[in-house]
């Protein structure tokens, strides 16, 4: 119960958010009771679900600051089974704010162990920003393990050895039990002879850890979040709903054997 | 000379380092001596000018912290006209050990005074990370003008009203020359109704900032950086080429307006 997981990248627009809204759908679909936590001050996640901009006052950024109370913060979304604690832009400031403070790293996963006891999440899956900072580093401290999306793009796969490290040097100093649950290749598009050249690559020197299912691009996944909805509500039975909901399955199962 | 531009959008993956080292191949083409500023931490402006990741001691950390000595840091490129400052990971760390330091929004504006009475170069180009942290802000403070790559997608033009805004902060209180140049459709495919969608919001809301050239989705463009070559070396003649040699055109002609 309560496996936090953090969709990470410090790459910009390789599908982050969209595979935290997908994935948490799927896992909701599959009758898990999942919490998304938007960690972007773009608040992309939160708008993805369907929370109005005006309706996010009770945000990850006073959840941060208050350090308690969290069950004030979660909203029920459309989705059965899933629900959110959304962002707004005041969490740009956050980061600046607790400069001084001691511990900060911290802050996330004390917040998050008042759940523990509760058992009332199968996964938290935190959102997070396309950086390495403040913010980034609280998820890898508060998570048991990081899923990576990798798109399919040259400027992406170079940076994947740099978050590993990162990740590998948060593993040694801040949380022993921080796993890399897998790497999931997105926006994969079979004519284009560089994403073969990007999967080939990543299959060689990642071995198993990247899954083995693709998400595809796919104009439906793109145009989800302008309804607030998950490709998987949009459009249940197009390409990339399928394939979010393959890679659900290929995640809990590879997850049993952790 | 010496016009100093920001290439800049908190919004992940929308095409800054493509439009940054493409329009500074461009403007190198028309004749313009450009300097490039790689400001993120993943170094891919300095990865697709060719600079091999071991070649990067003298990097834009390092600039940053001697705040002196700026000749010692310029590249030249393979392309003539084009020269960059590097940036590699140690950038990454810039951020918190400078936190104590008054006034560390303004050390790049200082740095480039440097260049003032040397008249030096025709434009200078600061691709920035995708996040609204100092680095961003010292951009900023250092330039005269910024240009928008908006991807036309529906989570780039939810964050456009937030970055201008942000834009905005900062010319009232650090920079009062800021201005925005213009805004540039990226990513855009015809076939795709969502892009024609994003471009009729975004010439409503914005009018004449948004430049009539467009960048089409184009696969020889996300190909060129595996050669660390920009795509208008890679292949001039290819649709991204195109617009993006257009695109620099009508940024002149409306730069002479100014
Ligand atoms: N498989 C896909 N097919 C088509 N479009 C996609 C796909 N996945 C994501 N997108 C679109 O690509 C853009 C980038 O995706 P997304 O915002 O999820 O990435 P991100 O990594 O969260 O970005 P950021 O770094 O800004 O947080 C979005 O506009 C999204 O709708
Ligand atoms: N017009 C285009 N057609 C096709 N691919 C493109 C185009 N512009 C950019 N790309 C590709 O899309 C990806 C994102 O572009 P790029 O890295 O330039 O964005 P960015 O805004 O600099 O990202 P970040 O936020 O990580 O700094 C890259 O892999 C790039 O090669
Ligand atoms: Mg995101
Ligand atoms: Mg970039």
């Amino acid at each position: 119960m309560n496996h936090i997981v953090s969709i990470i990248n410090q790459k910009g627009g390789v599908g982050k958010t969209t595979s935290t809204i997908n994935l948490g759908c799927a896992f909701a679909n599959l009758g898990q009771k999942i919490l998304i936590i938007d960690l972007d001050p773009q608040g992309n996640a939160s708008t993805g679900v369907g929370i109005e901009n005006n309706d996010r006052d009770n945000s990850i950024y006073k959840l941060l600051n208050e350090r308690n109370n969290l069950q004030h913060y979660v909203k029920t979304t459309k989705i059965e089974n899933l629900d959110i604690i959304c962002a707004n832009v005041e969490l740009s400031g956050f980061e600046t704010e607790v400069a001084e403070v001691k511990n900060r790293a911290f802050i996330l996963k004390e917040i998050l162990g008042d759940l523990k006891e509760k058992n009332q999440y199968n996964q938290i899956l935190i959102d997070c920003p396309p950086s390495l900072s403040l913010l980034t580093v609280m998820a890898l401290v508060a998570s048991n393990s990081v899923i990576v999306p990798l798109q399919a793009e040259f400027f992406a796969l170079e940076g994947l050895t740099q978050l590993l490290k990162t990740i590998n040097r948060i593993k040694s100093s801040l949380n022993k039990r921080l796993e890399v649950e897998g790497i999931v290749l997105t926006m994969f598009d079979k004519r284009n002879k560089l994403c073969s050249q990007v999967e080939d690559e990543a299959r060689k020197f990642f071995g198993e850890q990247v899954y083995q299912t693709m998400i595809p691009r796919n104009i439906r996944i793109s145009e989800a979040p302008s309804h607030g909805l998950p490709a998987l509500v949009y459009d249940k039975y197009c390409a990339g709903s399928i394939a979010y909901e393959k890679l659900a399955l290929e995640i809990i199962d590879k997850q049993k054997k952790f």
